[in-house]
Order: structure tokens, then C-alpha cells, then sequence
């Protein structure tokens, strides 16, 4: 599906879809009049995405998609989405893994350090915790693949990596990283794609991990 | 049904999260 | 896919895999010998899945997997994920919709009433605007659709549903679910299927909103 995309500019989960569509040749339009904040609370922008998030797309043929994991589902191809219902169900699983183990302990260490939320030292401690959970477990799959689901890249590889850009860009210093060697190699593989730095750009590691900014 | 409920993991706090990133953006685009 | 099905009883996650297995007819055992706090934590199990969590499902081919949409869509069949892709993207909106708009919301405000979560009154008030957000966005939605995706039941329906049991159940009292009427036609509706009615049993909507039990 090909159309325009509306979002705030380095928006991690924008870049799913961005991301997606470099993979599969969709032509996804980011619109460059939108403002956030303005934008998303006009009647016209709410009358297609009632609850007036972002990112949203509309099709070119007028369909109106929210969530960034539909969004990329649908400019993605037919090897991004996985090709059988069980490999569909493992790229599922994977996005849902995104979400609920990486993305909440991630904004919660994180979000203080860029100056977006109020630093909490025992919230932080629990979500470095979980962090290594979830690394661990990444980790461990990859020991003996490439890719997280199948033998090419997927909408599993790219929603994880997107949700994790923020990890190790700011917090995920080289002393921490270090026990998740296979999770380090595939995500380093996969910010060095073509088609991943034409939309993020060139990736940075974290040399240092950040701290509270006040 | 109570009790595993009481462990289950969830972002009671997303509300929060969601709302700050939003007001960050927010500023960031005006 | 057949096999099974790891979970705690009247988990409304793992009534999604099973409601969608009733109308897929995927042969889904729930493990009758699974004790939650014991099992999960065997070395056997983390073997396969690494999380800990529930619900899981072991194919009957021994593939593993985990989150709950994932295992839904898993043991679903093509009607029930979406014919199209961009009918499957409606799909994965939907069950992120769930997600994200009304499950975090609906255990603020429901814990509380089970004696499981200390009572926080700022918290709550918030989780009812949340709520109210979320039931006007599908409300508006099923004005004119018997189905969340296309002409049919899908997986968009049977998690959005389960995600709604509790809240169904215990707070959205006649008065307050009055303004969704097309939400609560539409939830009406599905409860009573029989196959959700031969996984989650007789439902009985609320009548009066549960207050914080002490």
C-alpha cells in the first residue's frame, strides 16, 4: 500500500514503516505541513484518526491506518509479513514482544535522560532489570539465526531494532551490552542496511551510558 | 484468578509516559 | 496449528487463542497439569519459552510461541486474520488498539475493585477518561459495521472483546456505557456466540460499577 504518513520527525515508531516500505518498494509520503500538535487536533485529522495519534497513514486509495505495527504491516510485502500463518504469528509475536517486554522499560530508563520525564531511581533500577530480561531472551535466540523470524528480514527484525534505537543510541554502554553479543551483531547488521540508514541515518552506539538530565 | 492477575505485567504507568512524550514533541514541533 | 496451550483459568489473554480456535476449529488442549508460579518457572518450560509467561502454545509440531495475539493468529484461520493484507493490517490496528487504548486503563480501574491493586483515586478518574476515549473511537467505528474488519468475525473482534471482558463485567455500568450503544450492540453480540460462549461461559453484563474493595 502505498500513501502518506503523518508524524513528528525522528519518530522511532514512524521509522517501522518507513523502514518497511524501503524494503518492500511502497511509495510512503511523510507530510511535510503536518505539525504535531496542531494537526492531529484538527476536525479533518480527527475525523479519519479519532484518537488523534500519530503516526497515522492514509492510503492512497483512502484507508486510514493507526498503530505503527498496522502501518508498517500494511506498506510491507508479503517477506516482511511472513510468508506462512505460523511465520505471520511469529512476526506477531515479536512486535508484541517490542511492545510489552523493550518499549516500557525502555521509555521509563531513557525518556528522563533526554529531559521528556522526571528520573525515578528505583523505576530506572526496575527497568534496567527488565531490559536485560528482554536482551537475554533475545540474545538467546539468536545464536544460531541471523534474523528473528525466517532467513531473511522481517517486520519482527524492524520493529524490534526500532524499539530498541533509543537503548543503544543513549544507555546501552559497552559494559552493559557486552553479555548480548548475538543481540549486539544482529542489531549492529541491521542499523548498517541500506534501507534501515536512508531512514534513520547514520546509528551511533552509546560509549557512554547517558544519565538523568535535569 | 485473582491472584495471577495480581502478577500479571502491566505499563499501569503508560498514561504518564504517553503524556509526556506527547507534551516533549509537542514543544519540540512548535 | 494445533497444540497446547499453557495458561492460568479465565485468562482473557488465552481466551483469545481459544475463542479463535473454536471458530477456526484448530485443536487447542489447554494443559490440565500446568500450575501457574510452578510450572512457568520449571527449567523445562523457560527452555521454551524464555519469558516465563503465559499464555504459551506448543504446536503439535513443537513450534513455541508466546504473547497472546501472537498465538491467536497462530491457531486462527485466513477469515479470521484477514483475507487482504490490508484487511490483516486492520487486524493488527486493532489488536494493538486493544492493547495500548484499553487494557492499561481497564486494570487501573478494575484491579482495584478485585482487592488486587491499592486504590488510587488521580489514577482511576484518569483510566474512566481513557476508557471513554477508547469506547467512543470503536463506537464511532461500528455505527455502521456489524464487524471491526470486513463483513465477518476477526481476530480484531475476538481481542478487542476479551480485552473488554473485565471492564464489561465489573464497572461499565448501564448509565456509563449508555453513549456507546452501537460498542456495547457489538459486544452484545459476540458474547453470545456460542463458540465464545463455550470458552468464556454465560456473561453477565455489569449493572453496578464496582467500587475499590478493601
Amino acid at each position: 500500500a502505498s500513501g502518506t504518513l503523518y508524524t513528528y520527525p525522528e519518530n522511532f515508531r514512524a521509522f517501522k514503516a518507513l523502514i518497511a516500505a524501503q524494503y518492500s518498494g511502497a511509495k510512503v509520503t511523510v507530510d511535510s505541513s503536518f505539525v504535531f500538535g496542531e494537526t492531529n487536533k484538527s476536525d479533518a485529522f480527527l475525523k479519519k484518526f479519532p484518537l488523534g495519534k500519530v503516526p497515522a497513514f492514509e492510503s492512497t486509495d483512502g484507508k486510514c491506518i493507526f498503530e505503527s505495527n498496522a502501518i508498517a504491516w500494511a506498506v510491507a510485502n508479503e517477506q516482511l509479513r511472513g510468508k506462512s500463518p505460523m511465520d505471520q504469528a511469529q512476526v506477531v509475536s515479536w512486535m508484541n514482544f517490542a511492545d510489552n517486554e523493550i518499549l516500557p522499560a525502555s521509555c521509563t530508563w531513557v525518556f528522563p535522560c533526554l529531559g521528556i520525564m522526571q528520573f525515578n531511581k528505583g523505576n530506572t533500577e526496575r527497568a534496567k532489570e527488565d531490559i536485560k530480561k528482554a536482551l537475554a531472551a533475545l540474545n538467546s535466540h539468536l545464536l544460531s539465526r541471523t534474523y528473528l523470524v525466517g532467513e531473511r528480514i522481517s517486520l519482527a527484525d524492524i520493529t524490534v531494532c526500532c524499539t530498541l534505537l533509543h537503548l543503544y543510541q543513549y544507555v546501552l554502554e559497552p559494559s552493559f551490552r557486552k553479555p548480548y553479543q548475538n543481540a549486539n551483531r544482529w542489531f549492529t547488521t541491521l542499523v548498517n542496511q541500506p534501507q534501515v540508514k536512508s531512514v534513520i541515518g547514520e546509528f551511533k552506539l552509546c560509549e557512554k551510558m547517558a544519565q538523568f538530565d535535569n | 484468578m485473582a491472584l495471577e492477575l495480581a502478577q500479571e505485567n502491566i505499563w499501569f504507568d503508560k498514561w504518564r509516559v504517553d503524556d509526556a512524550e506527547r507534551e516533549f514533541y509537542e514543544n519540540k514541533s512548535m
